[in-house]
């Protein structure tokens, strides 16, 4: 039978920064072929296809939280493989090497963690479980 | 075919843009 893609709405506009991404505009439809746990999805809109960042799209058809896991607070150990430093109010600034504890994973990408006291968002691929190889 | 995607993390909305506050 015919494959039903799920439609979601892009909530602010977005630029490509390369050519397998694809721009969006505030409202724009578009259609979800494939969502890595990277937190980019690959969209299709008519004859226009690409990656785009999950964070800039909404179900059309309300919440999808039959996919978001529940927070885990008593967090699951994670080593960081790449640097990040904050760039917004919410975000965490970590150090290659640290050891943190993952209490929420969103399909973003963006994954909540604690480093000690702090928490905030983090790029879910600069995290390693910890005891995993690469 | 879908290629692979980008290995920079997905950048994120301004946050009043936002669908889920913090």
């Amino acid at each position: 039978g015919p494959i039903i893609l799920q439609t979601y709405r892009a909530i602010a506009d977005y630029e490509k920064s390369s050519s397998t991404e694809m721009g969006v505009k505030a409202g724009d439809a578009v259609d979800v072929v494939e969502k890595s746990e990277s937190g980019w999805w690959f969209c299709q809109q008519k004859n226009r296809r690409g990656w785009v960042p999950a964070a800039y799209l909404e179900p059309m058809d309300g919440p999808d939280e039959s996919e978001e896991q529940e927070p885990n607070y008593a967090g699951e150990l994670h080593v960081v493989r790449k640097g990040y430093t904050a760039a917004q109010e919410d975000e965490i600034s970590l150090k290659e090497g640290e050891t943190i504890e993952v209490i929420h994973k969103l399909l973003d990408g963006w994954w909540v963690v604690r480093k000690d006291e702090a928490t905030g968002y983090y790029p879910s691929m600069y995290l390693q479980k910890a005891g995993e190889e690469k | 075919t879908i290629k692979h995607p980008p290995t920079n993390p997905p950048p994120r909305p301004p946050p009043d843009a936002r669908k889920k506050p913090p």
